[in-house]
């Protein structure tokens, strides 16, 4: 998993969330379950709760909009960018957005709340049978008002149930008509019109008024889709017209003819050769509620992640039942802790055992020749024990955490590691056992006080063949390690003793601003140091680079 | 037995014909989603070649990384996806 650069949080678990508005793909009670059942994903497996306001403003504002639509992000029209998100904050940040240019569903087509009928106001159930007919869209067959209908149930021959389909004929949204249906015909403009249209309007919604003329009373509301609506072409939102004639033949269903995409397609007058009228028959749409769950993620705190069976991987795919990857959970969980409120990794109450020494005190072996000041380049430069110790061909030197006073050295490394090579070119302390890793070329050591496991191949860690020599590490929190190698680093779980899945990742990508050929990495003092030579490049809690300085005056305190 | 009918192809109003060459829609997406310009966070802006993009692109899809502008990764930048770039800026 990734999460931004620095640690961008919400500092509360109470998170609340507002809807904006509406797509009219589907109804507003399915788009508010659909919103919810995302963040529930959330919730299941953190301490954070979701509250739904309804004015004011909130952590998450939801809203659907298309193309240029107030941030510096637009969208792009059908299929492409389904939507985005803003990483935790005040104003936009937190904020998801989707782009109502694309088709709205649960991801396997049409979802149709009914309205009056004797259902209860269920879905329609598609493929239904009535007259022993099956129907896969609301039908005007049986009614003498116009008004689709469908079946809830899959046979509505057997259990009767049934309900009215979303139309202008019976209600309208937003505008200023508190909901009132379509009235047909009524005057806009002067003119006489007998269905919704799109006149008037840049953003392409289609409307009616709801009296008889909108000039004079002003009056309207936007038309709910039609379950038959036309997706794009240059229709949209008009029903498919069946039969239409196409090239001098009559079709009575959507059809792939004339077209080397394969794409169904309708005519929507009863003649596409005299009208040039058509759209995309429906298809089975994007699933709001998956992708909505992705786009929370980021308003969580998390980035992409590079697992594809992940939820915050950024291409999208229609899962049946979504259960979150391991590295999903991993990543937020990292941000908030699990469900009791535990939090693996920020937060840490434990502190290092300081009493049991994991190194072998040994006696300063004063030598005045090594002077630390006049090394140009040290092997490796890394944490242990709150010191900062500096190796360089057999010795080191220890500089306090806590002090920051003068510095002690050179210690021999044969005396306090006795099992390890002259030359180290990294190591980390994992705080929690007290257990020191060593690389040296292609292979680790691990000591535990004085006694010692290894040497082991890296690649038992899981790194592969090509890694030559782990040049730098950084302890992440409780169980996480970045080791890194050339311009690559990799997260290795102290847990499982192996590489996570999704790595390596670019340094770059990750620490930007930072020298891709640097050959030490550590933590000292909450600041990540990268080091090339003698300079080195420290990046704060942010992951900014807010200083760049020498190794030897800033850190080793030389003159 | 039916006799095959012969399709006929018509230019559908409206339809934009995209003529974007695969290098074009690789660059744009490339730059889009953060890959061939990382503008680093010390305020220093380092241009990205189109191989080594391609191939960053190419490991967070899991595709085999190559640094070219290969089938697989063409079809990967076809696919709908989130808006939000891949390589935080």
């Amino acid at each position: 998993y990734s999460i931004y650069g620095g640690v961008h949080k919400w500092d509360h678990n109470d998170i609340t969330y507002r809807i904006l508005n509406y797509s009219p793909d589907m109804d507003s009670k399915l788009i508010d379950d659909a919103f919810a059942r995302a963040l529930r994903v959330w919730s299941d497996v953190t301490p954070l709760t979701f509250t739904r306001l309804l004015q004011g403003e909130a952590d998450i504002m939801i809203s659907f909009g298309t193309g240029d639509h107030g941030d510096a992000f637009p969208f792009d029209g059908k299929r492409g960018l389904l939507a985005h998100a803003f990483r935790p904050g005040v104003g936009i940040l937190g904020d998801a957005h989707f782009d109502d240019d694309e088709y709205w569903t649960l991801g396997k087509g049409n979802v149709v709340k009914t309205y009056a009928g004797n259902a209860g106001g269920a879905i329609c159930h598609f493929p239904f049978t009535f007259g022993a007919k099956s129907y896969t869209t609301c039908i005007t067959e049986g009614v003498n008002n116009s008004i689709p209908w469908c079946a809830t149930t899959a046979d509505y021959d057997k259990d009767k149930k049934y309900g009215a389909c979303p139309t202008e004929l019976l209600f309208t949204f937003d505008g200023n008509a508190n909901g009132a249906r379509c009235v047909y015909p009524f005057i806009f403009h002067g003119r006489m019109y007998k269905s919704c249209t799109t006149d008037g309007r840049i953003d392409g919604k289609r409307w009616c008024a709801t009296t008889s003329n909108y000039d004079t009373d002003k009056r309207f509301g936007f038309c709910p889709k039609r379950d038959t609506a036309v997706i794009g072409g240059n229709s949209e939102g008009d029903a498919c017209h069946f039969p239409f004639v196409f090239q001098g033949k009559e079709y009575h269903s959507c059809t792939s003819e004339g077209r080397t995409d394969g794409k169904l397609w309708c005519g929507t007058t009863d003649s596409y050769d005299r009208d040039q009228k058509f759209g995309f028959c429906p298809n089975d749409g994007y699933s709001l509620f998956l992708v909505a769950a992705h786009e929370f993620g980021h308003s969580l705190g998390l980035d992409h992640s590079n697992i594809r069976e992940a939820l915050m991987f950024p291409l999208h795919s229609y899962v049946e039942d979504l259960s979150l990857d391991q590295d999903d959970i991993d990543g937020i969980q990292y941000l908030y802790g699990n469900k009791t409120g535990l939090s693996p990794t920020l937060n840490a109450t434990k502190k290092p055992n300081l009493t049991r020494s994991s190194v072998v005190t040994v006696s300063p072996t004063v030598d005045p020749t090594k002077d630390p000041c006049k090394i140009h380049k040290f092997d490796t430069i890394t944490v242990i024990q709150r010191h900062l110790h500096f190796f360089k061909d057999g010795q080191f030197w220890k500089v306090s955490n806590k002090t920051d006073v003068g510095r002690t050295g050179p210690f021999s490394i044969s005396q306090s590691w006795p099992a390890l090579p002259a030359v180290i070119d990294s190591a980390f302390e994992d705080v929690q056992t007290k257990r020191i890793y060593f690389f040296s070329g292609n292979r680790f050591w691990v000591y535990t006080g004085s006694s010692v496991l290894g040497p082991h191949s890296i690649e038992k860690l899981g790194l592969p063949p090509s890694v030559q020599k782990v040049e730098g590490a950084l302890y992440r929190g409780k169980s996480k390690v970045f080791l890194f190698s050339g311009e690559n680093f990799w997260r290795f779980n102290l847990k499982t003793q192996m590489i996570d899945k999704g790595y390596p990742k670019y340094t770059e990508a990750s620490f930007g601003g930072v020298p891709n050929d640097a050959h030490d990495v550590f933590q000292h003092k909450g600041n990540i140091y990268f080091c090339r030579d003698l300079f080195y490049w420290r990046l704060n809690s942010g992951r900014q680079v807010d200083h760049t300085g020498n190794v030897k005056y800033d850190l080793l305190k030389c003159p | 037995w039916s006799r095959p009918v012969k399709s006929v192809f018509v230019t559908f109003p409206g339809n934009i014909v995209k003529n974007m060459a695969d290098v074009e829609l690789a660059q744009s997406y490339l730059k889009k989603f953060g890959y061939m310009v990382t503008e680093q966070r010390s305020g220093f802006k380092s241009k990205v070649s189109i191989a080594k993009a391609l191939k960053m692109m190419q490991r967070q899809m899991g595709l085999k990384e190559t640094g070219e502008l290969d089938k697989p990764t063409l079809n990967a930048m076809k696919r709908p996806r989130c808006g939000v770039p891949d390589v935080a800026n």
